[in-house]
């Protein structure tokens, strides 16, 4: 881990008395691995390990008896706060029911995901409809069907050769006869630079205003994460990340290059294929994960 | 003296980044720039073209030896069954395959073993429907040893000349999934000796450095014969697959390029290294 290897490398220079800017130098040669290994994104990695440098070669650092320590505390506490910031809840405000939209990309999650979201929803008591807008993969309006059937919670049914904006809309009309409280809306996964499927999501968003546009990101993503989150944020102005399959072994960098460059907020967690592995995002808990 | 050093290294910068950000890793795109600053001659250090040339051939070296394509007339029926982890691309290039091989005259027998996931199975019938396609299955929730079991026989009575098994997507950490796939294994074995011919570990090009975990988990506890890299066709360049070559030497037999039948292609290192370096 990287406590394990900052204490070896600090055990070496013990003895040579105050670190000198070339023993901060390997130090921060081993966060920095510690980082890319961790699918950090280079240029992220680049930006934080100068933070890094210019608090190590502080007083907190250089005059202190456990300098191993102190820059731990340092790597740690810089981790968290990119990661964190104010706690941030679902945004259920306006008037119902509340369309909260599911993007990303091919395979990330989201129709699990908006399971796993109403079925938190109608824990907390609110009512949620579920909007299958997914018309190009096979059998993915049956996939949500079954899992809205699971949790019985209702779902729209498309009319066959409707658009997704044209579902959207009739979705939520419904949801409102109905008087549900959330409309969730499952979309197709598509690539960032596919212009014509991300002007078809803000379509869908002019269409029905979504308080919430979740970007879902899979926690093994590598370096692509930076440029796939800042796209998508970019076309929609996403109010918040879902990190998904956390229940894995993957360090799980891609979080802090998504939130270090799109400052938005990380909301929860996805920890399994069951409905219920759905949880709150605790900064803090990644952090360690993400330094291994 | 002092200004070719300060070239030298910061050819070998540019080349690392290239390398971090497709993917490649850290220690592995170290282990190859150390590789290829053995070989760079000392009048060459100022040559970045070159530099980059030796750089690909050594990638290219790597990956060559794993570019090797499926055969799938050693034995009939040919059973190929797909793993891998949730999401990565298992039941479409399932379609890609059997498209692939009824063009070249085979027929194809597919078998709905992922008996979890909600809609998997309706998933695969979709596509044995477009692709003209029998499609093996029993109930949602019941055993996919089950499922495997009859495709295998249903193989052998439709003399099918290839059988390809879906298997629901499993994270490489779940020991009782992996325990559920060895089963799996064991029974398509016992009623077909030799049976599978050809287990894919299918791994997504968009994955960063756990695709190496994934490779090396699924190789220890289970075991594969091959490799199909998918999603090439976005931003990812899928470098990590670099690595998994060097290290576990599995040949990688694919790359899917997109969400449609005919999105496959063979694996080809060469094109592969050049996509790198674009
Ligand atoms: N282990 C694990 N698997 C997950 C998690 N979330 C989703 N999955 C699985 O990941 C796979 C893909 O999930 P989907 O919900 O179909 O993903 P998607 O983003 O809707 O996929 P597309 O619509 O094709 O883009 C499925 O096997 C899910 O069960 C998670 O948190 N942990
Ligand atoms: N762009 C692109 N998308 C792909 C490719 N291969 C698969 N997909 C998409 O990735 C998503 C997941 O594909 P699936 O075939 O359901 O993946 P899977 O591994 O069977 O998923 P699980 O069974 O849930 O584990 C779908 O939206 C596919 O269309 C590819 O090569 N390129
Ligand atoms: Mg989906
Ligand atoms: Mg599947």
């Amino acid at each position: 881990s990287l406590n394990e290897r900052l204490t070896v490398v600090f055990r070496k220079l013990k003895g040579h008395g105050k670190l000198t800017e070339e023993n901060i130098k390997g130090i921060l040669r081993e966060i920095r691995l510690a980082l890319l290994e961790a699918d950090v994104n280079f240029r992220v990695v680049k930006d934080f390990i100068e933070i890094l440098r210019k608090r190590s070669i502080g007083q907190e650092v250089l005059e202190s008896l456990t300098p191993a320590q102190q820059v731990i505390k340092i790597v740690n506490e810089e981790v968290t706060n990119l990661l964190g910031g104010e706690r941030s809840s679902l945004n259920l405000t306006g008037s119902q029911p509340v369309p909260l939209m599911f993007v990303g990309l091919q395979g990330s999650g989201k129709t699990t995901t908006v399971g796993k979201m109403a079925r938190h929803l109608v824990r907390g008591n609110q009512q949620p409809f579920l909007i299958p807008a997914d018309v190009s993969r096979p059998a993915a309006i049956e996939q949500l069907r079954q899992l809205g059937e699971s949790l019985q919670v209702p779902v729209y049914t498309p009319q066959p050769g409707d658009s997704p904006v044209a579902i959207c809309k009739k979705a939520l009309d419904e949801a409102r006869g109905r008087g549900c409280a959330a409309a969730l809306i499952d979309t197709a996964g598509r690539w960032h630079v596919d212009e014509p499927l991300m002007e078809e999501l803000r379509a869908i968003q002019r269409a029905v205003n979504p308080k919430e546009v979740l970007f879902l990101a899979d926690a093994m993503t590598g370096q692509e994460a930076v440029n796939v989150a800042c796209k998508f944020d970019e076309v929609l102005n996403i109010t918040g990340v879902i990190l998904t399959k956390m229940d894995g072994d993957a360090r799980g960098g891609a979080a802090l290059s998504i939130k270090s460059v799109t400052q938005k907020p990380i909301k929860f967690i996805g920890t399994g294929e069951k409905l219920d592995d759905f949880e709150i995002f605790y900064p803090e808990r990644l952090s360690s994960r993400i330094l291994g | 003296v002092l200004g070719k050093k300060k070239i030298d290294e910061e050819t070998f910068e540019n080349l690392e980044e290239i390398l971090i950000t497709s993917d490649v890793g850290p220690r592995a795109a170290l282990d190859l720039i150390e590789r290829v600053q053995k070989k760079v001659k000392y009048g060459e250090y100022d040559k970045a073209d070159r530099i980059r040339n030796y750089l690909k051939d050594e990638i290219l070296q790597i990956l060559a030896a794993r570019q090797q394509s499926l055969d799938t007339s050693k034995a009939t029926p040919f059973v190929i069954m797909t793993l891998g982890v949730n999401g990565s691309g298992k039941t479409t290039t399932i379609a890609k395959l059997a498209n692939q091989f009824q063009s070249e005259g085979k027929k194809v027998l597919l078998a709905a073993a992922d008996t979890f996931r909600a809609a998997a199975i309706e998933q695969l019938e979709v596509w044995g429907g477009r692709l003209g396609c029998d499609v093996i299955k029993q109930k949602k929730g019941s055993d996919p040893s089950a499922v495997a079991f009859d495709a295998v026989h249903a193989a052998k009575a439709r003399k099918a000349d290839v059988l390809i098994i879906d298997t629901a997507g499993r994270l490489h950490t779940k020991v009782n999934l992996i325990e559920e796939l060895k089963k799996i294994k064991r029974i398509i074995e016992r009623e077909h000796p030799g049976a599978p011919h050809e287990s894919l570990l299918v791994l997504d090009a968009t994955t960063g450095q756990n695709a190496i975990s994934q490779a090396k988990t699924f190789r220890e506890t289970l075991g594969y014969t091959g490799i199909i890299l998918t999603k090439l066709d976005g931003s990812a360049k899928g470098g990590v697959i670099v690595g998994i070559c060097d290290e576990l030497e599995i040949p990688i037999r694919y790359i899917g390029i997109g969400e449609q039948m005919d999105d496959l292609r063979e694996f080809n290192a060469r094109e592969f290294v050049d996509a790198l370096f674009d």
